[in-house]
């Protein structure tokens, strides 16, 4: 099956794909490419796994991470934690090309962000607000704590750290619906 | 999340990942899609990898890196992006994850962790062949 040019993506995501195609269709860059591909995932909220208004954290915000990786020249930008900005790949390539760094992190790189121009707004969502709620109606589970008391299987926080450190096997809360 | 890698007629690759990450993570959580290696890696003198799933755990076995330096040295992406998946495995047989590969003459290929409710991972595929984004699939080993 080769043949190139080339899109490839992870999960049936099909209008990114289609859009990295378009840019590469009318001779765009395989960057330009890429970003347009992810942008247009972050705003359709692709399987809500991508964007604003998903995988709320334990305080009920969503954070964006985005990573673009120029394979000729080995340039890279990422942000992770990235607070109030939907165009988090759009972040990432203004990482690689108007800053000598590869990653920045939290709400410094939402300062730069703005710097650079992105609006900043809330990436709640009504959506987001519900799956929070509904965590905090479950006993706060699943829960990714360990070693902590009160006991994080069943209870919501504030934890402290339990004395000792005992070994348990990790649950696996990842899913089609939650992954990076 | 999603991972997406393109290469263009001459070769010249890029990757790209974004998400919002693990539902009731703790705050300040990362996953591996912003960590180069992890997420995604493209060098466009032997291939590019992009993965998905719990990045808790696949962060630590740069299977993105991994999968790009067995092309280099002669894997088809098919069989790259198995043995990155195998590698994980061998220590976390039970993780959720999947992985695409691609190398600088089109070819690509995936692969995937089967676990109860996840035997098959799809992906999306356009080239000059189809001219129209594909759906594929790869059953997870």
């Amino acid at each position: 099956h080769a043949s190139l040019p080339l899109v490839i993506n992870t999960w049936p995501f099909k209008n990114a794909t289609a859009a990295a195609w378009r840019v590469l269709q009318s001779g765009g860059s395989v960057l330009d490419a890429v970003e347009r591909g992810c942008a247009r995932c972050e705003v359709e909220q692709c399987d809500g796994s991508v964007g604003y208004g998903g995988s709320p954290d334990e305080s009920g915000e969503t954070t964006l991470d985005a990573l673009i990786m120029n394979g000729d020249t080995m340039e890279v930008g990422a942000v992770a934690g990235l607070r109030r900005i939907k165009n988090a790949i759009g972040v990432a390539r203004a990482v690689m090309e108007r800053t000598d760094h590869t990653l920045l992190v939290g709400q410094s790189a939402s300062v730069f962000a703005e710097n650079m121009g992105f609006v900043a707004e809330d990436l709640t969502t009504n959506k987001s607000l519900n799956i929070f709620s509904q965590w905090l109606q479950s006993n706060c589970q699943p829960n990714y704590r360990k070693n902590v008391f009160p006991d994080p299987s069943a209870s919501c926080g504030p934890y402290e750290p339990r004395a000792t450190l005992k070994r348990t096997k990790r649950a696996q809360h990842a899913s089609r619906l939650s992954h990076d | 999340t999603i991972g997406m890698l393109a290469v263009d007629r001459d070769g010249h690759m890029a990757a790209g990942t974004s998400t919002n990450g693990m539902t009731h993570k703790v705050p300040g959580r990362v996953g591996d899609s912003p960590i180069v290696g992890a997420g995604a890696y493209a060098d466009s003198s032997a291939g590019g990898a992009a993965a998905t799933g719990d990045g808790d755990i696949m962060m630590r076995f740069l299977p993105s890196y991994l999968a790009v330096e067995l092309m280099r040295a002669g894997a088809d992406p098919s069989a790259a992006c198995k043995m990155a998946i195998s590698r994980i495995k061998r220590h976390y047989s039970e993780f959720f994850g999947a992985i695409i590969c691609a190398n600088t003459t089109g070819h690509y290929g995936a692969a995937c962790n089967k676990t109860p409710g996840f035997t098959r991972f799809h992906y999306m595929v356009s080239n000059s062949k189809s001219d129209a984004p594909l759906l594929k699939s790869v059953d997870c080993v």
